[in-house]
């Protein structure tokens, strides 16, 4: 996706 | 990287290693719900697809992969080990966990970042780790064993739970756009759904000590 802020989140 | 986060990673890390070390030392699984720890390796399979589309950084990928390999030997260990497999309370493993599923595959298709695959699948994890420890405790609350639950796993697991609230407090404050509504309200069920289980674990622990008190 476009907005990775929270998929650097595991 | 901030320490919340980090400490949440780690404890998260060490609750499932736990489990799977005891599983694996004791060849016994009595007391742990076969349902919520298939539910978690799904929530990690669906969570992961993008293992193989974006690179974030090596803790990441190192991290994703301890995870889905240990959630997946856990499913393994209770399904096709010899003994484990025999110490599994089956009969009271009840909880039917498919309808858990189709519920979280069908808010994630309503309520998502984008509509694509892998944002559907991110979502669907996230709704569906929220509900995953709801087999654990139903089994609880059935078989009062608490033999295998130890105090390690509750605990570990609820740090884990504390540590990613702090990350995400302490993220919005710092971080500019960092807002994330599904992340933080399924996050947020899920807290409370783990503090029955604790609220149940501790209720059968006292109970079990009293119970061994001296006749």
């Amino acid at each position: 996706g476009g907005d990775t802020a929270s998929k650097d989140e595991l | 990287m901030n320490m919340f986060r980090f400490l949440g990673d780690m404890t998260h890390l060490f609750s499932v290693l736990v489990l799977l070390l005891k599983i694996h030392t004791i060849k016994s699984c009595a007391g742990i719900s076969l349902k919520t720890q298939e539910l978690y390796a799904i929530v990690f399979a669906t969570r992961y697809l993008d293992l193989f589309t974006d690179y974030i950084s090596l803790y990441n990928t190192v991290m994703k992969l301890v995870y889905l390999g240990s959630s997946l030997s856990i499913v393994w260990y209770m399904r096709r080990h010899k003994l484990v497999r025999r110490s599994y309370d089956k009969d009271q493993d009840t909880f039917r966990h498919h309808f858990l599923i189709l519920p979280c595959l069908i808010l994630a298709l309503l309520i998502n970042e984008k509509f694509t695959f892998m944002e559907v699948m991110w979502a669907f994890s996230l709704y569906l780790e929220a509900v995953a420890i709801l087999p654990q405790l139903v089994l609880l609350q059935r078989t009062r064993n608490i033999d295998n639950l130890t105090g390690q796993y509750v605990f570990l697991l609820g740090a884990y739970r504390s540590f990613y609230i702090l990350n995400w407090i302490y993220r919005y404050f710092t971080e500019v756009h960092y807002v994330h509504w599904i992340t933080w309200i399924s996050g947020l069920v899920q807290t409370l759904l783990y503090g029955d289980f604790f609220y149940y674990y501790f209720h059968s622990w006292k109970n079990n000590e009293k119970l061994q008190l001296p006749a």
